[in-house]
């Protein structure tokens, strides 16, 4: 889980 | 956040007012695969699994409460106060295969072995073919109402629209992950057909109705 991808998106 | 990220969350967000609306509407959920929708719960449920533990934003946590809470309630009521308007025996799609598949997918394709990655990862690949469900109801019956039509544009346009993104991001930001990419790429060529019938028929105003 990178800050700011795609785990950050929906 | 580019354009078209936001318009894709936002073509997302219409497709369940208008899924909500149509049911509302014809006091019916004829047409609607109750298979797909229980898919549906079970990916935002899996991949919103860090709504506690992770926070983005305010926009972010809304919208997964709006996602998970929606479909939810599109399951129960299709269970309940719908259940007699929609047809079990047209929705006879094996989704063990779907859920078995995006299990057995999640386990060799992911980038790390715990628990959350895992159950996001399942999420991403339940949710490509979440969809399968419905598409073949419509092949069996042929055709589909209008408004349902254009619950399933806004809902594909939603993916297809996010694989534009991560090629845009690539492009400005360099940033690339694999596994949602190809999710996103198998979901929009399932949704192929659908596309090119509702591009020819349905925003000409005619009947959605498969050849």
């Amino acid at each position: 889980a990178v800050k700011g991808g795609a785990h950050d998106e929906l | 956040m580019n354009v078209f990220r936001l318009v894709a969350d936002l073509m997302h967000l219409a497709s369940i007012l208008i899924l909500l609306l149509k049911i509302r509407k014809t006091r019916s959920a004829a047409g609607i695969s109750f298979k797909s929708q229980l898919l549906y719960l079970i990916v935002f449920v899996t991949r919103y699994l860090d709504l506690f533990t992770h926070w983005v934003s305010l926009y972010n946590t809304a919208m997964k409460v709006f996602f998970i809470a929606s479909s939810g309630y599109i399951v129960y009521q299709m269970q309940r106060r719908y259940r007699a308007t929609w047809d079990p025996a047209l929705d006879t799609f094996r989704i063990e295969f779907l859920l078995g598949g995006a299990a057995v997918m999640s386990l060799i394709f992911h980038t790390k072995f715990t628990f959350l990655e895992l159950f996001w990862t399942y999420s991403i690949w339940l949710e490509a073919v979440a969809i399968l469900p419905q598409l073949f109801q419509m092949s069996r019956t042929g055709e589909a109402e209008t408004i349902t039509a254009h619950y399933l544009f806004a809902l594909g346009a939603y993916r297809g629209l996010y694989v534009v993104n991560w090629i845009y991001r690539y492009a400005t930001e360099g940033y690339w992950e694999w596994i949602p990419f190809l999710a996103g790429m198998v979901q929009t060529v399932l949704y192929a057909d659908f596309f090119y019938v509702y591009f020819s028929r349905v925003m000409r105003g005619k009947k959605f109705e498969l050849p």
